[in-house]
């Protein structure tokens, strides 16, 4: 598979919606 | 034209891709919902670096990150259980290959017990199960930096019996068939890399906030440990499994969370637990599911914008295997013939710079230490639901040194990985 690490995560906000099967992003998460 | 600058590379400081020294907290406001604070665990916000002595350097790091990238291409591959044999155990487990712990790179910390003792976690979306150190540590506790948890000492502490429903749930959240020790419930996990964790499996009150208060949370009360886990407590598994701390607080936060991880030379981040506080501004794409692994939480990567201009990369290259989203992994890992043209076009736009040796799996790498800022172009990734998500410029160069500053993605080996 490919993996979607953590590098390339930070900074953002991550969302995951498991119930309602959505994951969600934006920028600028920490800040 | 300045205008192209502008709109498809980011100007950034060389400065601000290396180790900072300096802890400098975020001022957002998390405390709506259940938050708890996410460091780097090497970084200057985190208790656990003071170990400096012990703290991995980059290129383990990146060594780990691809033994536990080999241990979940082995899992999703769908090979046949590895009866790897807890030998220097007391309770002998047979384990499956689990996902290696790779360099665990960030941590929050939680209560656990009544009273409350602060414990920092490895944080982690690849597994499920939750562990920490317990004494008396019957066999063997690695040093960690929080004082170790004694259910002793604790008036909600329980141990789960061997016939009950919880303890033939660990055979999911573990990859391995518990154990029995008299009438308690022992669990096992060992993962890709060796590390690995046996102890009892116990339940206990779980405090994330004063006002956000889990009773019986089923846990692992770890007697024997060893790996590769720095000097944190142990691990909070953040999967899908129903021993995940996602499933087994469902009823108050309906397995919503979200976090945001801080870049390694700046600041904190978080995790929160449920829908309170959560931004306006998301793009939404579908959450996948796969039935042969269920744990993880698969992801429709569609594209890849370098410099403002989509790759040209058939659909068929990124459904073949599919892809996850883990926290526990470091660099994003594509499959080949989606690389080889994120290469392309970021050494094309990098030509104006000096290259540099590789450094361990990474293969693009330039030698900065005699600029200040550079111009990188710009990355985003789109998902499906029609998608695009910018990288931050900390999500596409990782830094040696400012002497080895390298593209931050890699290649599998196969386009069936």
């Amino acid at each position: 598979v490919g993996i979607f690490g953590n590098v390339q995560q930070q900074t953002l906000n991550v969302v995951y919606d498991v119930a309602g099967g959505k994951l969600g992003f934006a920028s600028a998460g920490c800040s | 034209d300045e205008s192209t600058l502008k709109n498809h590379f980011h100007t950034i400081q060389i400065s601000s891709l290396l180790p900072a020294s300096v802890c400098s907290p975020s001022t957002k406001d998390h405390s709506k919902g259940a938050s708890l604070k996410v460091v780097h665990k090497h970084g200057p916000c985190s208790h656990l670096s003071k170990e400096k002595a012990n703290a991995a350097t980059v290129t383990q790091i990146l060594t780990r990150d691809e033994s536990r990238v080999n241990s979940i291409q082995s899992r999703l591959s769908f090979n046949l259980v590895q009866k790897n044999t807890l030998k220097n155990s007391k309770a002998s487990i047979p384990a499956k290959s689990g996902s290696s712990i790779g360099s665990g790179n960030y941590i929050v910390t939680i209560g656990l017990g009544t009273p409350k003792k602060d414990l920092s976690l490895i944080f982690d979306t690849g597994s499920d199960f939750t562990w920490t150190q317990c004494e008396p540590c019957a066999r063997y506790c690695y040093s960690q930096q929080d004082p170790t948890f004694d259910p002793s000492l604790s008036k909600t502490y329980k141990n789960i019996t061997c016939n009950s429903a919880q303890c033939s749930a660990l055979g999911s959240a573990t990859s391995a068939s518990p154990g029995c020790a008299t009438t308690t419930c022992v669990y096992g996990i060992q993962y890709g890399d060796s590390s690995y964790s046996v102890g009892f499996f116990g339940s206990e009150t779980l405090t994330l906030t004063p006002s956000d208060i889990f009773p019986n949370f089923l846990f692992g009360c770890g007697q024997n440990n060893r790996g590769l886990f720095g000097a944190s407590a142990g691990l909070i598994g953040l999967g899908r499994d129903s021993l995940s701390i996602v499933s087994q607080t469902a009823s108050k936060y309906g397995k919503f969370f979200s976090y945001c991880l801080p870049s390694r030379s700046s600041s904190d981040g978080y995790l929160a637990f449920g829908k309170e506080g959560t931004s306006g501004a998301l793009k939404f794409t579908p959450l996948l599911s796969n039935s042969q692994n269920p744990s993880f939480y698969f992801i429709d990567i569609t594209g890849i914008k370098v410099g403002g201009t989509t790759l040209s990369i058939s659909q068929s290259v990124f459904k073949t295997a599919g892809a996850i989203i883990d926290s526990g992994t470091v660099i994003t890992r594509l499959p080949p013939a989606a690389y080889t043209p994120l290469r392309t076009a970021f050494r094309q736009q990098m030509k104006q710079y000096p290259m540099a040796q590789a450094l361990s799996i990474l293969d693009t790498c330039y030698d900065l230490s005699k600029y200040s800022t550079v111009s990188i172009p710009k990355i985003s990734f789109l998902f499906g639901g029609n998608v695009e998500v910018p990288l931050a410029a900390n999500g596409i160069l990782y830094a040696g040194s400012a002497s080895q500053v390298c593209l931050a993605f890699a290649g599998n080996s196969a386009a069936s990985d």
